[in-house]
């Protein structure tokens, strides 16, 4: 199958991606 | 008749620094592991007969490929990590991998590639926004979070703004002009802070270049939050 960026997206790879982001620092 | 080339299709996938994933599709499993090395088990039936019938590791810098068909060719039940590799495995470089797998690294590399457009290499604060440079360069997605809670995502196509209230605007090339003064300022502010990340991205380059013991500086955070 074609890698479809967008199909491939689920809410786990989401989560994924928040934790991957510095927090803000307040 | 001139041979066709992986090198066509792509480039060497490069999954340094990347954090450990492991995504189930329909046909495959793609997994970044804790060694950086990227794996594809290619999966065969469906529910509790679903079988690991082949697996793709490829290593960090995307140069290598080795290939095994666990299980003597039988397959392995899908479990939570790669099934260990045999003693007969097949070693290709980038250069001599056989076309029937091209196909395949290109997945894992567009794979790749969407991680990195999603791993901060450079976080910047600035007075008014946290400014992130994210790892798939070379022309990296930018992601630009505005204290106020307007936005901004840069890549190489395209400037979107997305304001407080949440309407957006995309705006096409790096020169675009908003829809008025006020988003120009945001896009002019987010085009410094872009400036200033490649800038400190090349000075940590250089730095690294020097050490005697290789060693990432990246991810790397500067400033904070005012």
């Amino acid at each position: 199958d074609e890698f479809d960026a967008e199909a491939f997206r689920d809410d786990r790879l989401e989560a994924y991606f928040k934790q991957l982001v510095p927090p803000g620092m307040k | 008749n001139q041979m066709r080339t992986l090198q066509e299709f792509v480039s060497p996938l490069r999954a340094h620094r990347l954090k450990p994933i492991r995504q189930k599709t329909k046909n495959a499993v793609v997994s970044i592991l804790d060694s950086e090395e990227v794996c594809m088990e290619l999966l065969k039936g469906s529910g509790a007969q679903e079988r690991v019938k082949e697996v793709l590791r490829i290593s960090s810098d995307g140069s290598m490929v080795h290939i095994y068909c666990p299980n003597e060719g039988r397959g392995f039940p899908l479990d939570d990590r790669p099934p260990s590799p045999p003693d007969d495995v097949f070693v290709y470089s980038f250069d001599n991998l056989p076309e029937k797998y091209w196909k395949k690294y290109q997945y894992a590399s567009k794979f790749v590639h969407l991680v990195r457009s999603k791993t901060p290499k450079i976080t910047l604060y600035t007075k008014y926004a946290k400014c992130m440079l994210m790892e798939n360069s070379p022309q990296a997605d930018v992601e630009v979070c505005f204290y106020d809670g307007a936005k901004i995502n840069k890549t190489s196509e395209f400037i979107r703004f997305i304001e407080k209230s949440g309407k957006s605007h995309t705006l096409k090339g790096e020169m675009a002009n908003g829809p008025s003064e006020e988003v120009n300022s945001y896009v002019e502010h987010a085009h410094e802070a872009h400036q200033t990340c490649l800038d400190l991205e090349s000075i940590i380059a250089v730095q690294e270049e020097r050490m005697e013991k290789r060693m990432s500086f990246f991810p790397i955070i500067i400033g904070r939050r005012p």
